[in-house]
């Protein structure tokens, strides 16, 4: 995961 | 987003639905451990920090948001509500689950995608989940008479566990970059957790016989 990381999942 | 994720997402809605359902309309949550309840509501809670910071999609804040509110209702319906709580199995519902609250959060403060707040909570979050289910399927183990809500509830909660194994596989080769080494094994882990359960369902339903798991 990267520069600007999120979890996009639920 | 593909098939498999979405397919994830609707059998984990749908659990709640049926979970709902059961609990809203019939006033019974025999069967259902508020255990596993109140874990899946700390969960969310870690997991949906970022609600209002991050914005993904309007689907995935919806998502999220029924999610936390159904969570949170369950365990105040099973805690508090007049008819429903009287329904609560709470002599089989036995399992230690503070237990499994401390050592999820220090393996979150040593295994994470990043020593931050957010990041710490989320693996906190995903290692909680991959072990919420265990109070639920010993009380399934003490439960003589299972019924078909609770049966499904917990079918529908494996399937979607199934189905984002598919999805991360999906996304390992459609996505560059997406390795998310701690959501694999702990959701691998977590499905293991339902192979027991997965067998005896299909059993009874191929048998055509009532749901009981073996003590």
């Amino acid at each position: 995961h990267w520069d600007d990381d999120y979890h996009d999942e639920l | 987003m593909n098939a498999f994720r979405l397919a994830g997402d609707m059998t984990h809605l749908l659990s709640v639905v049926v979970l709902l359902l059961k609990i809203h309309t019939i006033k019974s949550c025999a069967g259902i451990s508020l255990k596993t309840q109140e874990l899946y509501a700390l969960v969310f809670a870690a997991r949906y920090l970022d609600l209002f910071i991050h914005f993904i999609s309007l689907y995935n804040t919806v998502m999220k948001l029924v999610f936390l509110a159904s969570s949170f209702s369950i365990v105040w319906y099973m805690r508090r509500h007049k008819i429903v709580r009287r329904t609560y199995d709470k002599d089989h519902d036995t399992f230690r689950h503070h237990f499994l609250v401390l050592p999820c959060l220090a393996l979150a403060l040593l295994i994470n995608e990043r020593f931050t707040f957010r990041e710490v909570m989320w693996a906190f979050s995903i290692y909680l989940e991959a072990v919420a289910i265990l109070p639920q399927l010993v009380l399934l183990q003490r439960t003589r008479n299972i019924d078909n809500l609770t049966g499904q509830y917990v079918f529908f909660l494996g399937a979607y566990r199934v189905l984002y194994i598919l999805n991360w596989i999906y996304r390992y080769f459609t996505e560059p970059h997406f390795v998310h080494w701690i959501s694999w094994v702990a959701g691998i882990v977590q499905t293991l957790l339902y192979a027991d359960f997965f067998y005896y369902y299909i059993m009874s339903w191929k048998n055509n016989v009532k749901l009981e798991l073996p003590a």
